[in-house]
């Protein structure tokens, strides 16, 4: 069975896609696991940050497997250049879907059924999602195992991580399902903002076991693989982001005692 | 009757509120105007950004005035230590408040219909939207005059932009309402990025004249006042973003024929 972790967070641009898209290349590339990396958020920014690296297309959309079209999210996962990743690429109408969805019952459940085979296929599944506390984002933390909050050091970040914590009880509560957080990933690290740096772990000291200990400095880097189409690693293997993602796939692999 | 600019990109992080909460606070500032900043958000940053200059408490919520438990958004505006800036929080529940959104007739207008009055009594309204088009944005595209999308100097916020211009057009269509596009403010400006703002550049060619001609530079002070809960002009007046949000207010003040 296949460990599933969800990156989420209601803020927006504080890396979640940079996370999942370097996440699961690493643990494909240095954990030699099988991975497969879903884009729940219609931007569709995993498949641009993978562009070079992606292989055939799309048998049918996202939305088509989740409204049930198609029972198995394997069907339309697309093969990339790098063993043992595959993708399955968001859609743009994922928006439209998203009022579809609402009217289904169990509207909840949908990514989770949907990943019912592939579960047994790959050994971990990355959950991309959008910058909201929508039903995409629910459907994400309903079918996860666990769940990564990237959180950039910005006091508009700190705010919004009491409500995806609440949206985690909120789950256990009405749905039966204990997602257990894996952790808070601080992002676009500056050791030069000093005032914003100390007021960001002040605020983050209270979820101080769930801060992981790996920081991912600033580094423009990661917007240059996202330009290439290609992960951090394969972009430039040694600079300060790649060793920080590297250092992230070890904590996860660690504190989700994968394998 | 006021002119109501919109702040909207479907991608998240690229300084919409930044640039709405200094846009409000710099035509008031500088422009004397009398300015009322709308938080169509729920994560309520716009507050977060002004947290020390705000005065008394609000009323009743956004969500009760769009849902018609009140008919006039002034009754919930918020003084500010700022003449001439008002503001209007978002609440928590506006995620919920969207989906009861849904079901009224003109779900769309219920934003327009709730300024009808305040466009009377200011003579601009800034509205900060959430990072997607849903239906919280789309209300604010019905009611403005005129669009402002930041776009920070990645691959993935270019993406977005096609977008936020179909939307325009297709409310054209459906609706019947002609909002003007004011223009793209390119934000996080790093020269050093040489790489990626070529290729930022290239993208936004075919937009040419709406990109506007000052960039906001890649400034920590900006974080720092949203720390201190102030505009930047208040926080640094002489700082490289407050030079820049200064030209971006007068280049918004010439581009919509104000005053
Ligand atoms: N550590 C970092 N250093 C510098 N730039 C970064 C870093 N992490 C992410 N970025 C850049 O910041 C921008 C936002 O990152 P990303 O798109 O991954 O965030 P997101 O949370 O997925 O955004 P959204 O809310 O729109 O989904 C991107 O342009 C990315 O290249
Ligand atoms: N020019 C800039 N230089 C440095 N930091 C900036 C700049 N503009 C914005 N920021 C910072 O980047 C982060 C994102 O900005 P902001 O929250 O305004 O974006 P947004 O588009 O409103 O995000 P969301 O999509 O979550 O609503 C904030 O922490 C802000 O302080
Ligand atoms: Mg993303
Ligand atoms: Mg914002």
């Amino acid at each position: 069975q296949a460990t599933v972790v969800a990156v989420c967070a209601q803020k927006g641009g504080v890396g979640k896609t940079t996370t999942a898209v370097n996440l699961a290349a690493g643990l494909a590339m240095y954990g030699g696991a099988k991975v497969l990396l879903v884009d729940m958020d219609g931007q569709g920014h995993c498949a641009t940050a993978l562009q070079a690296e992606l292989r055939g297309a799309a048998a049918d959309s996202l939305g088509a497997v989740l409204l049930g079209r198609r029972r198995d999210l394997q069907e339309i996962a697309l093969r990339t250049a790098i063993d043992g990743l595959w993708v399955v690429p968001s859609d743009k109408d994922l928006g439209a879907t998203e009022g579809v969805m609402s009217g289904r019952i169990g509207k909840e459940m949908l990514l989770r059924s949907a990943l019912k085979v592939a579960r047994t296929h790959y050994d971990v599944i990355v959950v991309d999602c959008p910058p909201n506390l929508g039903s995409l984002t629910v459907n994400a933390l309903v079918a996860a195992d666990w769940l990564l909050v990237p959180c950039d050091m910005s006091v508009l970040s700190v705010e919004g991580v009491d409500d995806i914590f609440d949206a985690v009880d909120h789950i256990g509560e009405t749905m039966g399902h204990h997602l257990a957080v894996l952790g808070i990933l601080r992002t676009r690290y500056d050791a030069r903002n000093q005032k914003v740096n100390e007021a960001v772990e002040a605020s983050l000291a209270r979820y101080e076991h769930y801060v992981l200990p790996v920081r991912v400095p600033v580094n423009t880097a990661l917007a240059q693989a996202q330009l290439a189409g290609t992960p951090i690693f394969k972009y430039d293997a040694e600079c300060r982001s790649a060793v920080a993602y590297r250092e992230v796939v070890e904590e996860v692999t660690r504190r989700a005692q994968m394998r």
